[in-house]
């Protein structure tokens, strides 16, 4: 930023803030392409050498397939690392140079791999023309050799015992791959530190367990996961709230799950049906007295499902304890759902609920494409 | 999309383009209720703030809005919470608009699957899109027809990726009708007996479209994601304070 302009990593230029401070500017950015997280070095440099400009553009790379593909071959020990050299080239973060492999690298591992990718009727990645890379030197500075601990797999692969490398993709996936099949052993979840779900056996990384999310066909993942008291339900994060704020018009839960599903018709939604209001996690019916179209309207809505087409109220023949009946002064409390504007435990004096029938709403229909008649 | 054909004005009424200045069109989307949309995660890397975005129905030619054409900002937009930019799974989104569409012929909400609603391969369904023809980028809506490809047969043409229950796959194994950059977001649709279109895909990846390797396409399995685009409407709906 000496001269008052930054290089961003897409090789434009931007005018820094003053206090942007030199690292700040620094071309070396870290290394996210998951297929190339174990590399003797962590920082890279834009555009690379295959004139991606981002780590983004090379993660959707035709070359960040092919070469993980073709590493399987073992056509060549290093065929990975130079992948990555050129892929996430090294940057040198204290003169935020960018470190080239070097031509002894490129050229043997286009030797040994050309032909293979020839066999499928595939070419070598044209802009990997090795005499651009510079010849190996004594300080080792001005170009990459791999070192003797550098790993022949990438983090997308999955190291055979034999020390090949298959797709982490093929690994348990019912066929051998490796040369000696061990990719096919050990697949049990918990010997691969992963959950296994009860009924299907279908295996699943812990961090997904308890999330809020189902991933076992019979929701397991999702069940045992707090406990909550008798008088509490449980959300769909887990937390417990109390059964009473259940359905009351208040989020309580941290993702208001406590607010879902809260007015609901009975079963069959075609024929009139009654409305129903989950209050406490109980079935309420809705007393008709002060009943407006307006309400049903917005229980429609609430529902996601069209206009009302009819509302009508049925007389109640039991004894009917579990009314919700509208508050007094409803149309000042501006609520926005319909089961906030009611409240229990009082009598019904017409002793008649609502029956509700919502339309659907229109959709999917392309009017303008009629076939106009010539 | 790739060999596909020029659509007619009104042939796609839930078609949307998302905008973001200086570029212009950068997704498609598509239209599921008045005031919402959906399109992919992905489209948002990097622009995920409401305020650059536009969202245009009504239009068959980019270049040339019509008298059917409807523009609006966008106030919010919901990333699905799982969405991996690395393994671009869960790749979904729900985009509320300012203000709602009017309804007309031409612009008009496709129909939502029920939740697991499923396609049976070799059903033939339809996408569209202003992406990448192979060519070049057009100003006209492509339309293509493409055919539902099971998973497993799907997995084989993809070795680096996983195909989830979160995807569907579309298309054909020379990808001579398959959807392209630019076309991210946007639908695939089914006709239902009916007569109804449903939404069964939004274009999400697949190989390099105009590169040598071919292969389907890769789309957002909307039927997996029903329960959560409902909450998620319904929360940002009914559940403001």
């Amino acid at each position: 930023c000496l001269y008052n302009s930054c290089l961003d990593s897409c090789g434009g230029s931007s005018f820094c803030d003053p206090n942007t401070s030199l690292n700040n500017c620094s071309q070396c950015e870290p290394i996210t392409l998951e297929l190339c997280m174990n590399l003797p070095y962590n920082y890279t440099q834009y555009p690379n050498y295959l004139g991606h400009r981002t780590q983004n553009e090379a993660s959707i790379s035709w070359e960040s397939s092919l070469f993980p593909a073709l590493v399987q071959t073992n056509c060549y020990k290093y065929l990975m690392f130079f992948a990555c050299t050129i892929l996430v080239p090294k940057c040198d973060v204290n003169t935020s140079q960018r470190i080239p492999p070097c031509r002894v690298l490129c050229e043997h591992s286009k030797e040994r791999c050309e032909s293979v990718l020839g066999i499928v009727g595939l070419q070598w990645p044209e802009d990997t023309d090795c005499n651009q890379f510079p010849e190996e030197s004594s300080d080792n500075e001005t170009c990459l050799m791999p070192g003797e601990d550098v790993e022949e797999c990438s983090p997308s692969h999955f190291k055979c015992r034999s020390g090949r490398c298959v797709l982490a993709s093929r690994r348990c996936d019912g066929q051998a791959d490796c040369d000696d099949d061990s990719d096919e052993e050990n697949c049990g979840c918990k010997e691969r530190d992963l959950w296994e779900c009860p009924s299907s056996k279908q295996c699943l990384t812990h961090s997904v367990i308890c999330d809020g999310f189902p991933d076992c066909p019979d929701d397991m993942d999702e069940k045992n996961c707090s406990f909550c008291q008798d008088d509490e339900l449980e959300c769909v994060n887990h937390q417990c709230v109390s059964r009473d704020q259940w359905c009351d018009g208040q989020a309580d839960c941290l993702d208001s799950s406590d607010e879902w599903n809260c007015v609901t018709l009975s079963k069959n939604v075609n024929s009139s049906s009654f409305l129903t209001v989950h209050r406490s996690a109980v079935e309420h019916q809705v007393c008709v007295d002060g009943w407006q179209e307006t309400l049903s309207q917005l229980a429609c809505k609430q529902m996601g499902l069209g206009e009302p087409s009819v509302t009508e109220s049925v007389q109640e023949q039991e004894q009917y304890l579990q009314w919700l009946v509208l508050h007094s002064n409803w149309e000042s409390l501006n609520g926005t759902t319909l089961h906030e504007l009611l409240v229990k435990g009082q009598s019904c004096p017409s002793r008649s609920k609502i029956s509700l029938l919502c339309s659907k709403l229109d959709c999917g229909r392309r009017p303008a494409a009629r076939m106009n008649k010539r | 999309i790739l060999g596909g054909r020029t659509s007619r004005p009104g042939r796609w009424p839930w078609q949307c383009s998302l905008q973001s200045e200086p570029s212009g069109h950068i997704c498609g989307c598509v239209l599921i209720a008045r005031k919402w949309v959906l399109t992919v995660a992905h489209c948002f890397e990097g622009r995920e703030n409401a305020d650059v975005w536009k969202v245009v129905f009504g239009i068959n030619n980019l270049d040339h809005p019509s008298t059917f054409t409807q523009t609006r900002l966008v106030k919010t937009i919901i990333l699905h919470p799982r969405y991996s930019r690395a393994v671009v799974d869960y790749d979904i989104s729900i985009v509320e608009l300012s203000e709602e569409i009017s309804e007309t012929s031409y612009v008009r909400p496709v129909c939502l699957p029920h939740k697991g609603q499923l396609l049976e391969p070799d059903t033939y369904c339809s996408i569209t899109g202003w992406g990448h023809m192979g060519n070049k980028m057009p100003f006209k809506l492509q339309e293509g027809e493409v055919r539902i490809i099971s998973l497993e047969q799907c997995q084989s043409y993809f070795d680096m990726k996983t195909i989830t229950t979160r995807m569907i796959c579309a298309g054909y194994e020379s990808g001579t009708v398959d959807s392209c950059m630019g076309d991210s977001g946007g639908p695939l649709v089914c006709e239902q007996p009916q007569g109804q279109w449903t939404l069964f895909g939004l274009t999400s990846w697949g190989s390099i479209c105009f590169s040598k390797v071919l292969g389907p396409g890769v789309y957002s399995n909307v039927s997996y994601f029903i329960e959560w685009i409902e909450r998620q409407i319904y929360i940002h709906t009914f559940l403001l304070n």
